[in-house]
C-alpha cells in the first residue's frame, strides 16, 4: 500500500 | 518589487528539470532570505521542497514577500529560450499578476524578455519535523540514477536495505530479481564518488521506483545525493545546489498490505 506523505507531515 | 539574478540560465533550467515531471504548477515563495518553494506530486505521495538561498544570486532584492504560482510546463517553455550561458533575471512588481524572464547574452548584445501570467494556487503547506534518521547514505547521484533505472525493470518497488556494512538496493518481479550492494569506500580520488553511510540503527524499506527515478532528475544538479531514513517515516533524498540552496524530495515508504 503507497500512503500519501500528507499522513505523515501535518499542515501547517 | 522583486528582483534575482543567475549568471547563468543552465542552473535554473537544471532546477525546472528536476521538479517537472512531478509538478505540473507550484508556487514560489520569495522573501529576503531567498526563494522557497514546497509542492506535492499530483497523486500526493511525494513532497518536493527548493530551497534558494538570496545570497547565492548574483544580485537579489525582495522589498515585500511574495508568493509567485508558476505553471511549469510554461515557464519551461520560457527557459527553452535562454542559452546555457546567458544571464537570467527574473522580475516581478509587488501585487502583480505576471512575472518577467529577462535573458542576457554574455556580451550583453542580445537580451529578450518574457511575461508570464502568475496563477492563484491552493497551497498547502506542510510542517516537516525536525528528525534524526537512523542511517544517511550519501553516494554518487550517477549511480543512484542508474541503480533506480536499472531495478525499476524488475519491479514497481524497490527495497532499500541500510546497514553499517553497506546499503543494499533490491527489486524482484516476474523476470527475477536484482540486488545491488555499495560498500563504503575506504579511499577516492575525488570526494564526488564516495559512498559514506552514517548508522544510528539498520533500516530497510520500500519505495515506489516511479518516484526515486523522478527525484534522479535532479542528478545534473549536483554530483553527490543523500538518502536519509528511518523506519515507518519518508525517506528524503537531497541534491545540494553548490552556494545557492538544495532540492530535497519526501517520498512516504510502501507498507505491506
Amino acid at each position: 500500500m503507497q500512503p500519501t506523505i500528507a499522513s505523515y507531515f501535518q499542515k501547517s | 518589487m522583486f528582483e534575482a539574478r543567475l549568471i547563468s540560465a543552465t542552473i535554473l533550467k537544471k532546477i525546472l528539470d528536476a521538479i517537472k515531471d512531478l509538478l505540473n504548477e507550484g508556487t514560489f515563495d520569495c522573501s529576503d532570505s531567498g526563494i522557497q518553494l514546497q509542492a506535492m506530486d499530483n497523486s500526493h505521495v511525494s513532497l518536493v521542497s527548493l530551497t534558494l538561498r538570496s545570497d547565492g544570486f548574483d544580485k537579489f532584492r525582495c522589498d515585500r514577500n511574495i508568493s509567485m504560482g508558476m505553471n511549469l510546463g510554461s515557464m519551461a517553455k520560457i527557459l527553452k529560450c535562454a542559452n546555457n550561458d546567458d544571464t537570467v533575471t527574473i522580475k516581478a512588481q509587488d501585487n502583480a499578476d505576471t512575472v518577467t524572464f529577462m535573458f542576457e547574452s554574455p556580451n550583453h548584445e542580445k537580451v529578450s524578455d518574457y511575461e508570464m501570467k502568475l496563477m492563484n494556487l491552493d497551497q498547502e503547506h506542510l510542517g516537516i519535523p525536525e528528525t534524526d534518521y537512523s542511517c544517511v547514505v550519501r553516494m554518487p547521484s550517477m549511480e543512484f540514477a542508474r541503480i533506480c533505472r536499472d531495478l525499476a525493470q524488475f519491479s514497481e518497488s524497490m527495497l532499500i536495505c541500510c546497514t553499517k556494512e553497506g546499503v543494499k538496493f533490491s527489486a524482484s518481479g516476474d523476470v527475477g530479481s536484482a540486488n545491488v550492494k555499495l560498500a563504503q569506500t575506504s579511499s577516492v580520488d575525488k570526494e564526488e564518488e564516495a559512498v559514506s553511510i552514517e548508522m544510528q540503527e539498520p533500516v530497510t524499506l520500500t519505495f515506489a521506483c516511479r518516484y526515486l527515478n523522478a527525484f534522479t532528475k535532479a542528478s545534473p544538479l549536483s554530483g553527490q545525493v543523500q538518502l536519509s531514513m528511518s523506519a515507518d517515516v519518508p525517506l528524503v533524498v537531497e541534491y545540494r545546489i553548490q552556494d545557492l540552496g538544495h532540492i530535497r524530495y519526501y517520498l512516504a515508504p510502501k507498507i505491506e498490505d
